[in-house]
């Protein structure tokens, strides 16, 4: 039996808003042990996401807020579909890691290439 | 069958000397489009690894080279080992990725929680 995403993803996610300055949001990285932060609207609605790959990457540049290096096209994952196809999902667009939304667009939680490979390692 | 390292590893490894100035790793993973970057010596012997939390974390604070953020106690695979057992070792360190690694400590290739779930995305 599949799992779904709902029993897989982590449902106390941390997320940022786009006037972070980018030091603001590598603190929240460092501090919180993480790579993705869902960005979100004074709604809570889903708007971008910033990973450390986008952080790590923004030196050297002269960009100073999350706005200017956060991804506006996000991929999601909905909490009743299957884990394999989110694999897919990641694999096809070469990320690591789905905020997972409901219809509203809010963010119920994230998964990541991490828990996937967690649950092949305890397959036996 | 458990698949093998070797089968899922990627060989052409991008690494990194201690001595680069962080702003230069983070032009290598813009560059390279990759996550994680293995530090080697003159020799081309594994020291140490750096990865974009690594650097996006680096923000803020006063390091410059990447001996400075550097992880040395690294963690590593052989090519003969099973995919599963690494899966298993990603998971206890929290991190998402190892270093393939000869007897000799040399690079030999790179296995990331994103290849590991690629895998779950094709079973059916
Ligand atoms: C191609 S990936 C490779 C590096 C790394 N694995 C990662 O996911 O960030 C880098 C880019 O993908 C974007 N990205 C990551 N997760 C995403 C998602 N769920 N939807 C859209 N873009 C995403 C990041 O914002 C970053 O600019
Ligand atoms: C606890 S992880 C969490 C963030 C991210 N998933 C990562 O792996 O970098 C962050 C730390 O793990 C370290 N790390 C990553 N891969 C490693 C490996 N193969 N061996 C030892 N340390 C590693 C990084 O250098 C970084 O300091």
């Amino acid at each position: 039996v599949t799992p779904l995403v709902r029993d897989v993803m982590t449902k106390e996610v941390i997320t940022g808003r786009a006037d972070y300055p980018i030091a603001e949001a590598a603190k929240i990285l460092r501090e919180k042990n993480i790579d993705h932060l869902p960005i979100v609207d004074e709604k809570g609605k889903l708007i971008g996401i910033v990973t450390s790959w986008d952080i790590a990457t923004s030196i050297g540049t002269k960009k100073n807020r999350l706005s200017e290096v956060m991804t506006t096209r996000v991929i999601t994952a909905h909490e009743d579909e299957p884990v394999d196809f989110v694999a897919r999902t990641l694999e096809k667009h070469k990320i690591s890691g789905v905020p997972v939304v409901n219809s509203g667009m809010e963010v119920k939680g994230i998964l990541t290439s991490e828990d996937i490979s967690r649950l092949l390692g305890r397959r036996k």
